[in-house]
């Protein structure tokens, strides 16, 4: 997956494009404002002044073919149910979108946005639980390398205790928490005498590294 | 801590305002938009059509009485540093702004904001890394009742090695990182021989329940 559209450059889709890029992305970038365009314009492969509610405009940018598209237009809700609309109508695989409410992100859903994101609300969350806990840390101290990631059908595991398995001092994974059964229920912390099923879904800490080698091994 | 005041109702002011409130806290909101104060009025303790750029406003609203006040002012960059720059002046111990930029954002912490928030940065950092890694979650399954604590000074748990002192399965808790030494070096998943030193900080997952337990049982 190399090509990646930013409908909209505000903060979010500004820091976004740049990161993508310095990642080695290809990174089109549209907004409608001039001098916003202006801002990024040497920061991403490509930045140009467009109106996304038109169809025959991204066709012509061909940003029907890229691999993803981000729809971070905010304030503007009518917009972003048209942008993002169209991109997938123009067989966008995957279009991730902001939403600014509940009810938008549904209209979003509805209408094929893949993924839908909420800044302002996962922050108010996080805060509001660090405000009530104030020695709670709400994220990972973010290490480049470092994340949690999910392993589906760990086949190779299943059968085996996490004990046995011993997955920290092996390759230096933690097993944050496990989804498992028919209600995917999810078991945080689970315990050393945990067996894993066939159908579990590991949740897991660990560098990107530690997660190739567990892949390599158990695939 | 039982008072904090909000300063801009905009999506993310109304959502930190209503979790606050429905987990117990009074809170007080403050917007210039009449509509605004309206859509929130029923969901917090007190909802005033006020502008908080005029101190006298602030005072004669008793927001020099609370205990936090959170600055969720958006795209008036000015009003977010004048209304930061009263609200310190005014004595709140506690201060937290919203900066649309990193240069907004050292000003704020210049004049005194305790903690800057950066929503659409940091949401856009989360995702460029989970859309490189796509097995990455970004975040932690955010469960109610659990988080990532830090645990400062663990001196009943020094000089003893992680698999001794077992903390997940006697307290249900993961260590998932270890800052340690004078440079303050961050190690994570650390092995089960590690020793923990006296001026270790713990980065710890667990229950807001286990970590009372273990708080309990080591201070
Ligand atoms: N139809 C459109 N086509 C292209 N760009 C658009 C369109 N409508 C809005 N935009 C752009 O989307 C960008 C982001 O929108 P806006 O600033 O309203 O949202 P925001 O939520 O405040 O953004 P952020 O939080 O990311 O700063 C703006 O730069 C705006 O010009
Ligand atoms: N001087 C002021 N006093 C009180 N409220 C203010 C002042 N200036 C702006 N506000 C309010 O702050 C709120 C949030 O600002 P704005 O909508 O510009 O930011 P935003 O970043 O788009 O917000 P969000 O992302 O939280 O939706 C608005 O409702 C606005 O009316």
């Amino acid at each position: 997956m190399r090509q990646i559209a930013i409908i909209g450059l505000g903060n979010f889709g500004y820091y976004l494009g740049r990161e993508l890029y310095s990642k080695g992305f290809d990174v089109i970038g549209l907004d409608v404002q001039q001098e916003v365009v202006q801002k990024v314009k040497n920061e991403i492969s490509e930045a140009v002044v467009a109106d996304s509610t038109d169809k025959d405009t991204l066709m012509a940018l061909g940003i029907g073919q890229v691999d993803l598209a981000v729809v971070a237009i905010g304030t503007n809700m009518l917009a972003s149910i048209i942008t993002t609309f169209h991109l997938k109508e123009m067989g966008i695989k995957r279009v991730i979108a902001k939403a600014l409410s509940e009810a938008h992100g549904q209209i979003l859903s509805r209408i094929g946005a893949n993924e839908i994101l909420f800044p302002e609300r996962d922050l108010a969350h996080s805060l509001a639980r660090r405000i009530q806990n104030p020695n709670m840390l709400e994220y990972l101290p973010s290490i480049q390398d470092y994340g949690i990631f999910e392993l589906i059908h760990p086949r190779k595991l299943s059968g085996k205790a996490l004990r046995e398995l011993d997955l920290t001092n092996q390759y230096g994974i933690q097993v944050i928490a496990i989804r498992s059964g028919a209600e995917k229920e999810l078991t945080f912390i689970p315990r050393a005498d945990y067996i894993v099923k066939e159908n579990d879904v590991m949740i897991l800490l660990g560098s990107n590294q530690a997660m190739d080698h567990l892949l390599k091994d158990t695939t």
